[in-house]
């Protein structure tokens, strides 16, 4: 499935 | 938090640091691509926007603060306070080439179109280019110092790291951000013919030249 980004990373 | 990813940011931020320390020891720039510094200044700029919309952690806020911080005083070095040692000459890489085409790339690739979402996506697209003016210049002077050439490296492997991270999430977690891997496999390819030269001559004490 495509999950978009959390953007948890740097 | 996995190991990649850890072991990928304190990379990261020792890349800054060394070209930090690099430039305030020698009290020069020369052999730095300015260009490469202003974008990377812009890559972190537009993606940590999300600093002051959402909090994620302690650790994922400082770095951020930490990174764009560096990133601006970085530039400040080169275009201010040791401007004089800055080799413009030799850093002549156009960046309208990269800049536009990431760009508007980030308006038709994209997870969600919306203005923070969109200035996200562009400084994944961005920063897997960002170092090519750098590259550029130590392809056009044939040689690069070793310091820098540790800095590369240290920058470089970074985003390889970033590479196993993504293959530890996706078994673990079931996640993974298309944009992020494509862009960061370009930017890890791109680095592959300088680990190439750093493996081979850097770490057998040589200094990075190439052949005339």
């Amino acid at each position: 499935h495509y999950l978009v980004t959390t953007k948890d990373e740097l | 938090m996995n190991i990649f990813r850890f072991l990928g940011d304190i990379s990261h931020l020792l890349a800054i640091i060394i070209l930090l320390m690099k430039i305030w020891k020698t009290r020069s720039c020369a052999g730095i691509s300015g260009k490469s510094q202003i974008l990377f200044a812009v890559v972190f700029t537009t993606r940590y926007l999300d600093l002051v919309t959402n909090f994620i952690s302690f650790y994922n806020t400082s770095m951020k603060v930490v990174y764009i911080a560096c990133s601006y005083a970085t530039v400040w070095l080169i275009y201010s306070k040791f401007k004089a040692t800055y080799d413009g000459n030799h850093d002549t890489f156009r960046v309208e080439f990269l800049v536009v085409p990431t760009a508007v790339l980030a308006f038709l690739v994209n997870h969600d179109f919306t203005p923070l979402e969109i200035l996200w996506t562009f400084s994944i697209y961005l920063e897997s280019v960002a170092i090519l003016p750098q590259l550029f210049m130590v392809s056009k002077t044939g040689e690069a110092e070793t310091i820098t050439s540790h800095y590369l490296f240290a920058l470089g492997i970074y985003r390889t790291l970033y590479l196993f991270n993504w293959i530890w999430r996706y078994q673990q977690e079931g996640f993974f951000d298309l944009i992020a891997i494509v862009a960061g496999l370009v930017q890890t390819i791109l680095y592959c013919d300088f680990f190439y030269l750093y493996i081979t001559k850097v770490l057998k004490g040589k200094k990075l030249s190439l052949p005339a």
